[in-house]
């Protein structure tokens, strides 16, 4: 889902 | 948000903190890199362009506007203060680093996660960021003497790397679907580029010594 293909970490 | 990956991010921090204060403290740049620099201003500019497109936490946003704002405010240091600006190495500083940037652009058009803009940027900063840290090494050989701040820089800056490198480790085994292998091996590369560095500042610290580099 759209959660998973944004880049979380720094 | 693990142990390994806020340990890192804070290491990542304390890098920027510790050049700054040797910037403000000695109101000199001797012995640092501006390019080296100005490619981690790409960096940060280049990653977090979804700033204002993806909110993740108050904490991510945070950190993001510190890393750009230091990254610029140390290139603005570098480059127009007019008392720092005078102790730059520029002659030591000879890294033809639009190579980086252009091979990273290359490789980021090849090899991303998706075609979009906002995919190949992230890509490129993935890549750039890998290699960012080669003229200051090469600065660092040449000019042989390293003053204890820039060392301890480096060395921060070396070992947040390493630390995302365990965070991708933890987080490959305990969630499910976690694959950045991207960002996962420009991680190795980069931290193995800080492998002799590593060592000399291990036995510098070992024997209480100034950190010297082998010429």
């Amino acid at each position: 889902d759209k959660d998973d293909d944004k880049h979380d970490e720094l | 948000m693990n142990i390994f990956r806020f340990a890192g991010d804070m290491t990542h921090l304390i890098s920027v903190l510790v050049l700054l204060l040797k910037i403000y403290a000695t109101k000199s740049c001797s012995g640092i890199s501006l390019k080296t620099q100005e490619l981690y201003a790409l960096v940060f500019l280049t990653r977090y362009l979804d700033l204002l497109t993806d909110f993740i936490s108050i904490y991510n946003t945070v950190m993001k506007l510190i890393f750009i704002a230091s990254s610029l405010a140390i290139v603005w240091c570098m480059r127009v203060h007019p008392i720092v600006r005078r102790s730059y190495d520029k002659d030591l500083d000879t890294f033809r680093h639009y190579f980086l940037v252009a091979a990273s652009f290359i490789l980021a058009l090849l090899v991303n996660e998706k075609f979009g803009f906002q995919e190949v940027f992230w890509a490129f900063s993935i890549y750039l960021e890998a290699v960012a840290i080669l003229p200051q090494l090469v600065l660092l050989q040449r000019s042989g003497n390293v003053d204890n701040l820039t060392g301890h820089y480096i060395f921060f800056l070396g070992a947040y790397r390493a630390l995302y490198i365990l965070n991708w480790i933890y987080r490959y085994f305990m969630e499910t679907h976690f694959s950045r292998w991207i960002a996962c091996i420009a991680g190795l590369v980069q931290t193995a580029l800080y492998a002799d560095f590593f060592y000399y500042y291990y036995i510098s610290w070992k024997n209480k010594a100034k950190l010297q580099l082998p010429a």
